[in-house]
């Protein structure tokens, strides 16, 4: 996984 | 969007309605950690500083901008408008002895070494701990209301929803996020000894007491 993923959750 | 993570979406706002509830009904803070309510505070606060920066859909921002704000409604009401009814003298746990080594392993372990994410990382690691002072709490008076067991309860489901979830997406979606994951397992174990006491306690109408 890339760093700083979009973090979508919660 | 999947069911697990809509339904721990959804335990996770019951339990802060559950509490602001509580406390509004009873006019009483009393058995509540207001540690731990500082600490998700810190959370929501840490975590949701992307809602300036990152738009990811209608649902995401109001749910973070309802966290957000039902998190310091709920102080302003332990620490203003029902500050005579907090238990402070039952709430000892040291905040330093959580927040200090989560500072200092979210600047070790992060995805990315920049501002935002060490603080998105900070309030991963910070809410996996940050029950503590509550349960701890318990653990010292022996007992607690049965509504504030009820929002422990959908507060603990909500982060094993969110297992299932992960689950589901590194399925079907490949996603993968390590961090979040250890993180929430490690949140999700913290309850478990509350989660057997509640189920054969409280789901058969009895108090939450611990055994002596």
């Amino acid at each position: 996984a890339e760093a700083a993923e979009n973090h979508d959750e919660l | 969007m999947n069911v697990f993570r809509l339904t721990g979406d959804i335990a996770h706002l019951l339990a802060i309605i559950l509490l602001l509830m509580k406390i509004w009904k009873t006019r009483s803070c009393a058995g509540v950690s207001g540690k731990s309510q500082m600490m998700f505070a810190l959370v929501f606060t840490t975590r949701y500083l992307d809602l300036i920066t990152n738009f990811i859909s209608l649902y995401n921002t109001t749910m973070k901008m309802i966290f957000i704000a039902s998190s310091y409604g709920t102080l302003y009401l332990m620490f203003l408008k029902f500050r005579a009814t907090y238990d402070s003298n039952h709430d000892t746990f040291r905040m330093e002895f959580l927040v200090v080594p989560v500072a200092g392993l979210s600047f070790l372990v992060n995805h990315d070494f920049s501002p935002l994410e060490i603080l998105w990382t900070f309030s991963i690691y910070l809410e996996s701990v940050a029950i503590l002072p509550q349960l701890f709490m318990i653990s010292k008076t022996g007992e607690a209301e049965t509504i504030t067991s009820h929002y422990l309860f959908a507060l603990g489901s909500y982060r094993a929803l969110y297992i299932l979830n992960w689950v589901y997406r590194f399925y079907f979606e490949g996603f993968f996020d390590l961090i979040a994951v250890v993180a929430g397992c490690v949140q999700t174990v913290l309850y478990c000894d509350f989660f057997y006491l509640y189920i054969t306690k409280v789901w058969k109408g009895k108090k939450l007491t611990l055994p002596a």
